[in-house]
């Protein structure tokens, strides 16, 4: 464990704690991709498959558990709570995110460390999470305003896995033989389709104003 | 085939 990625779990584990603020405190989902939410439910459950059978740590094992239910959490209250539910911008929400689910399986099966099951989840789970902020970005397009809330939850989320990046870096030339290149160049990719978001989000907050959205 | 590494990240 390094200050880097414990920075970024902290960072996740941020964004998440805004979410699920956003979503009691106002009981409203408007601005929130249930999409993106449920693509991210898909993420954790495939990529913890090993959550029984692998101990890392105590803290690994926690954080787990925590991004699990907190995603189903989710999901779960924009799709059933009588109150929430009614705030959630359906006809803005229309992403084809099956396509992403797709495109993450197929390039699973043609590009992953093991041609095993875990790890096939494993490598479809790292390509989707890299893909499953685009529902939530092109929302916030269409609806043009973010509200506070929302515009943190998505600056964190992006910010979270620039850590991961700076934590690659760091193992690179810290441990022999690290080689993670499944994840770092899908947490590039992750992280630069932040980059615009990042640049209005800076310039809102720069200009102290409400942070639009060119439409 | 890439190297299989541990996954001890979350």
């Amino acid at each position: 464990m390094n200050i880097f990625r414990f920075a970024g779990d902290m960072t996740h584990l941020i964004s998440i704690l805004v979410l699920l603020l956003k979503i009691y405190a106002t009981k409203s989902c408007s601005g929130i991709s249930l999409k993106t939410q449920e693509l991210y439910a898909l993420v954790f459950l495939t990529r913890y498959l090993d959550l029984f059978t692998d101990f890392i740590s105590v803290y690994n094992t926690i954080m787990k558990l925590v991004f699990i239910a907190s995603s189903l959490a989710v999901v779960c209250c924009m799709r059933m709570h009588r109150v929430v539910r009614r705030s959630y911008d359906k006809d803005l929400d229309t992403f084809r995110h099956y396509f992403l689910i797709l495109a993450s399986f197929v390039l699973a099966l043609l590009v992953n460390e093991k041609f095993t099951f875990q790890e096939i989840f494993w490598a479809f789970s790292i390509y989707l999470e890299a893909l499953a902020i685009l529902p939530q970005l092109v929302l916030l397009q269409r609806s043009g305003n973010v509200d506070n809330l929302t515009g943190q939850y998505v600056f964190f989320l992006g910010a979270y896995r620039a850590f991961y990046i700076l934590n690659w870096i760091y193992r690179y030339f810290t441990e022999q033989h690290f080689s993670r290149w499944i994840a770092c160049v899908s947490g590039l990719v992750q992280t630069v389709l932040y980059a615009d978001f990042f640049y209005y989000y800076f310039i809102s907050w720069k200009n102290n104003a409400k942070m639009q959205l060119p439409a | 085939c890439l190297q299989e590494t541990q996954k001890d990240e979350l």
